[in-house]
């Protein structure tokens, strides 16, 4: 039987209890507290205050601090649920646990969708999927002619837009994910099922007495 | 597979930028 007592006076400002977490998301305790490993090399990669930057963000994703992405952006701005321009560590593991293979593929499909709604009005617009379409252009090799950037428009909400008014809602954007199940590889991370066996250091820094799995 | 046969959004999920798994690359 696994019996949990936390310790005390262990834990930086903004760590949340790896016990408390695991209880409101798809990780174990050991998987928590590997992510904490993971979590302490990020939010000390510039500034070692226990939070993540947008800067230490960039850095760990492109393993370049310069570097500015679009998408990286995005995906910080819905990973700092608390919009205070920083990620806490209770943020990380609630963001992450949406990318675990075992998480619903509800929640993998309105993450996508906050994800491309890039001004958050609850609809995809087709200039929002062209603004995203040109940084993807921007940051690869690849070179589009603009006509075929609306051909690929076009094609796309015809598909996607059912309603024909030039943007996605929520149910098309469902509907249209259960026909193209391929745009959501990019939500699941299979590291996450190994994450203890990748930070196997969590073992000596655990809070936990006795580790359940 | 030519860009102008995938969809958009097949093309934005190639970015790196929406590539997480590097997150977990010491």
């Amino acid at each position: 039987m696994g019996c949990f007592h936390s310790k005390v006076a262990r834990q930086p400002p903004g760590h949340e209890d790896p016990v408390v977490l695991a209880s409101q998301t798809a990780f174990s305790v050991s998987e928590v507290e590997a992510l904490y490993e993971l979590f302490k090399m990020i939010s000390s990669s510039v500034v070692d205050d226990g939070l993540i930057s947008k800067e230490e963000f960039q850095l760990a994703l492109f393993k370049n601090r310069k570097k500015e992405n679009l998408f990286a952006n995005r995906i910080f701005d819905l990973f700092d649920v608390k919009q205070k321009g920083v990620i806490d560590f209770g943020d990380f593991v609630r963001s992450l646990n949406v990318f675990h293979p075992n998480a619903p593929q509800e929640d993998k499909i309105n993450f996508a969708f906050k994800l491309y709604d890039l001004d958050s009005t609850g609809f995809i617009e087709r200039q929002e999927v062209k603004q995203m379409l040109i940084a993807l252009l921007c940051e690869s090799e690849m070179k589009l002619a603009d006509e075929t950037i609306e051909i690929i428009l076009d094609k796309t909400f015809i598909e996607a837009d059912v309603d024909q008014d030039g943007k996605i809602d929520k149910s098309e954007w469902q509907n249209f994910v259960s026909r193209n199940p391929s745009l959501l590889k990019i939500m699941t991370l299979p590291y996450l099922r190994d994450i203890t066996t990748t930070f196997p250091s969590f073992v000596f820094n655990s809070e936990v007495d006795e580790i359940a799995t | 597979v030519a860009p102008v046969t995938m969809n958009a959004f097949e093309l934005i999920s190639t970015s790196q930028g929406l590539n997480l798994s590097t997150l977990f690359e010491k």
